[in-house]
């Protein structure tokens, strides 16, 4: 079904940029 | 034209006062209106990071502001300083060429799309301070479609992030 392939990929990416988030160091305070 | 300003400065607000209210703060944030005495915000700030936003910063803010426009620009000018010196000083990052709120507008006419760019600085303190992965994760359990909205100003807030 094409839209449940869509709603998938949908998925994926947010899942994807939100755990890029959590692995993403922080800047040195300044 | 930004992903943002195709997707609405509108339904920029609205995804992220449903994102705001899983602070479950004591002052009402469910409608701009609410938002504009700057109350809910500075309670939400002090949830994300206690240590800076301490109770002696939050005493600075009035609660009781009614309809007076200026106590309400007064407040919000402190959230907003507030937030940027976050930024420098904890996160170690300046936000270059992000067109900050307009106070005034906020205050005197609840104007819902410079309150989502406030909302959103508030956000990017959210997901880069060191409890982002339990704010992260209530993000990641939203309903989609606010999760795109708010990936996507998370987009733009980074664009314009430097160390």
């Amino acid at each position: 079904d094409p839209n449940m392939k869509g709603a998938a990929a949908n998925e994926g990416v947010l899942a994807n940029f939100f755990n890029s988030l959590l692995s993403k160091k922080t800047g040195v305070p300044g | 034209m930004s992903a943002l300003e195709a997707l609405g400065r509108g339904q920029l607000c609205d995804s992220l006062l449903t994102w705001i209210q899983t602070f479950a703060v004591e002052a009402p944030c469910s409608a701009v209106d609410e938002m504009t005495s700057g109350v809910a915000m500075a309670q939400v700030l002090q949830k994300i990071d206690g240590m800076y936003f301490t109770d002696a910063w939050i005493s600075r803010i009035k609660p009781d502001v009614g309809d007076n426009w200026r106590l309400k620009i007064s407040n919000l000018k402190k959230i907003l300083k507030g937030i940027l010196d976050y930024n420098h000083e904890v996160l170690g990052q300046q936000i270059n060429d992000f067109t900050l709120p307009d106070i005034s507008l906020i205050a005197e006419h609840s104007d819902a799309a410079e309150l989502g760019r406030m909302l959103q600085l508030i956000l990017g303190c959210a997901v880069n301070c060191e409890q982002k992965q339990e704010y992260i994760q209530t993000i990641m359990m939203m309903e989609e479609s606010v999760q795109h909205v708010v990936m996507t100003a998370i987009q733009e807030l980074m664009s314009k992030e430097s160390p």
